[in-house]
């Protein structure tokens, strides 16, 4: 276990050889890219492992990164027949490629969008996220997210009755009528009727003040 | 090599397994159980505060879904549709290994199981500090059920976790994505009614609130018109909210509300109680000796029983029992059925448009404060009945006319069942 000495785990000490290693340079912000699916794999089979893992899989990341860790090149183009350690080569391609997932993350992170590895980009790559990559590239997966800030489903009548009831026609007859978040309200407009219970229907007046009120608590 | 082929022969039977009828890829079965695995508990929280908060994720999908979850603790593994546990590092046989502390929380299979890194500091839902277990397993769960990341601020399937605020729901953007792929949540109703509040303000004003119900069975919602949507946490139970009506639900509810008369009926089989507002329960005994619950026909001579649905005009001062394709005219002032009832209820609501009629076995007769119109509900259909605004505008429409059908879970949405066993967390 962890260590900690504290009932509720408050001091609970975290080894350093626990942490997530940061991304740091450009290098582990391209893994990152690819883990997410930012980069779609170069050299890499059809068949992808699960659903999850339409980039590179833990393996070949792990030793990618253990080889830089020692000091070792390693290649990330296509195999070419002389084998043993090449130096570390970037295409053009391949860091076009690089800073296209790098505006796009940017892009979609809500961040000034530079293409460069930049403090910001940092940060946010460090966040807490979850693991399932944000780009499929399997064809049969389910939709890649959306990119814009309205969701890409395609308007039906329905769907506009809904939008619509939700946007304006709904809103539009409580605002004639009523107006209110949780517990409706109906101003009575006789102001001489003091006795609550002798209230009746017919003395309702509508008030289309909006009384704003929080969403409640669950 | 030979991982990833067993790996992706096992999820090409998932699919088969489990693609939907549209042909869309998700669950084919409204009922999906889960499971907290026991090699894979978090060192974190109790076993206990872990299965509740999965308890709660999984039934706030079912609260905007026609899905239910039940947790399965005893079925064979492979029979349970979704597993979940909790891991560092290498996990559960998983090929996606865990990163520790930071970044990385948790991730989860389409169709399949959730796995969450222990190495984050995971926390209870009354916490206001570390990792909410409850927003990262709703999200996972999100995936399990196809939902993909999007960025749309507020979304609860955004890829980056914020931290804890106040509260945080399924927004309207999420509801239709899920529904997108499962479905709205349909079904017929009991009965619908606006509940009566009397206040008064600190000026001394006189203020009537309303709030709208639904029932179904034994449960009840409260729907929040402004929101378009049912309240959290809802449906609740019957017996909780209504305190002495039957648990398993009731027909009709009418409000006679008139100048002389302010009383709450609630009608079940052969029986109807009267409803104490003040203190909220029924009434045991009238001042005249009345025993509660009293037989309709005692308390409303000529009118059947049991009776489909019913709701008070307050324009005549009626009430309308509804039975089979009659309708029943009860006059409150006589204490006695209308001059000319029953009669079919095409000739009191006529269809506005040939053919379009819910011609009998009315569910629900509602008249709603916040449309201020009378509603018919059947199955998962409803008829509006013009009122004097529709007939304002278009005079060749029949008094009482039923406008054209349309679908409930269009004009109130996300009303939806949850499995029983989560009607209590």
């Amino acid at each position: 276990e962890k260590l900690f000495h504290n009932r509720d785990h408050s001091d609970v000490q975290t080894p350093p050889s626990r942490h997530a290693p940061a991304v740091a340079d450009e290098f582990e912000a391209e893994l990152f890219l690819s883990r997410y699916g930012f980069i779609k794999p170069v050299d890499w089979e059809e068949n992808q492992l699960l659903d999850s893992d339409a980039s590179f899989p833990d393996d070949f990341l792990d030793d990618l990164q253990a080889r830089i860790q020692e000091g070792t090149s390693v290649s990330r183009s296509r195999d070419s027949p002389q084998s043993g350690p090449h130096e570390l080569h970037k295409s053009q391609a391949e860091n076009q490629a690089f800073v296209s997932a790098l505006k796009e993350f940017q892009r979609v992170s809500g961040l000034p969008v530079t293409g460069a590895f930049d403090e910001a980009t940092k940060e946010a790559m460090n966040k807490p996220r979850c693991g399932v990559p944000d780009k499929k590239t399997d064809p049969d997966a389910p939709v890649e997210p959306e990119t814009s800030q309205t969701d890409g489903f395609n308007e039906t009548d329905s769907d506009n009755t809904a939008s619509d009831a939700f946007g304006s026609s709904a809103n539009s007859s409580e605002d004639d009528a009523f107006s209110f978040n949780n517990t409706e309200s109906l101003l009575v407009g006789v102001s001489n009727d003091t006795n609550a219970n002798a209230t009746s229907p017919d003395s309702f007046s509508y008030d289309g003040a909006n009384t704003s009120q929080g969403d409640a608590a669950r | 090599r030979r991982k990833r082929r067993l790996a992706s022969l096992v999820l090409e039977r998932r699919r088969r397994r489990d693609l939907g009828g549209s042909g869309s890829a998700a669950f084919s079965k409204t009922v999906l159980r889960w499971r907290l695995i026991g090699e894979g508990y978090s060192s974190q929280l109790t076993v206990e505060e872990q299965r509740y908060v999965f308890r709660l994720a999984f039934r706030m999908w079912s609260e905007v879904s026609p899905l239910e979850f039940v947790e399965d603790a005893r079925s064979p593994l492979e029979e349970v549709d979704i597993k979940l546990g909790f891991g560092t590092g290498r996990h559960l046989g998983c090929s996606q290994k865990f990163d520790g502390t930071g970044q990385e929380f948790a991730h989860a299979w389409f169709l399949g199981d959730i796995h969450f890194d222990d190495d984050e500091h995971f926390t209870a839902p009354s916490s206001h500090s570390g990792i909410s277990l409850l927003k990262v397993a709703v999200h996972e769960i999100g995936h399990v059920l196809g939902l993909p990341h999007t960025y749309r601020p507020g979304s609860i399937m955004q890829p980056s976790y914020l931290p804890h605020e106040s509260s945080f729901e399924m927004d309207w953007m999420d509801r239709k994505a899920i529904q997108h792929l499962y479905g709205a949540c349909k079904g017929r109703f009991d009965t619908v009614f606006d509940w009566i509040r009397k206040e008064k303000t600190p000026s001394g004003d006189a203020i009537v609130r309303f709030n709208t119900y639904f029932l179904r069975d034994g449960w009840y919602w409260l729907y929040e018109n402004r929101n378009n949507r049912t309240r959290y946490g809802d449906p609740v139970a019957l017996q909780i909210g209504w305190h002495g009506l039957p648990s398993d639900g009731v027909d009709a509810h009418v409000h006679v509300w008139s100048r002389k008369r302010d009383a709450v009926y609630f009608f079940k089989g052969t029986q109807f109680w009267r409803y104490r507002i003040e203190n909220d329960q029924v009434f045991i005994q009238e001042p005249d000796g009345h025993r509660y619950p009293r037989m309709i026909s005692e308390g409303f001579p000529g009118v059947p029983a049991p009776i489909d649905t019913a709701f008070y005009d307050r324009r005549d001062s009626h009430i309308y029992f509804f039975k089979g394709t009659l309708v029943y005219a009860f006059s409150v002032e006589g204490s006695s059925l209308a001059r000319g009832f029953p009669k079919p209820i095409r000739d009191v609501f006529p269809p506005v448009e040939r053919g379009d009629h819910p011609d009998g076995n009315i569910d629900a007769a509602y008249f709603s404060y916040t449309h201020g119109a009378i509603f018919l509900l059947k199955g998962t259909r409803f008829w509006r009945v013009a009122g004097s605004r529709e007939r304002w505008r278009r005079p060749f429409l029949p008094r009482n006319g039923l406008l054209p059908h349309k679908q409930v879970d269009q004009q109130w949405f996300d009303i939806c069942n949850v499995h029983p066993s989560a009607l209590k967390l």
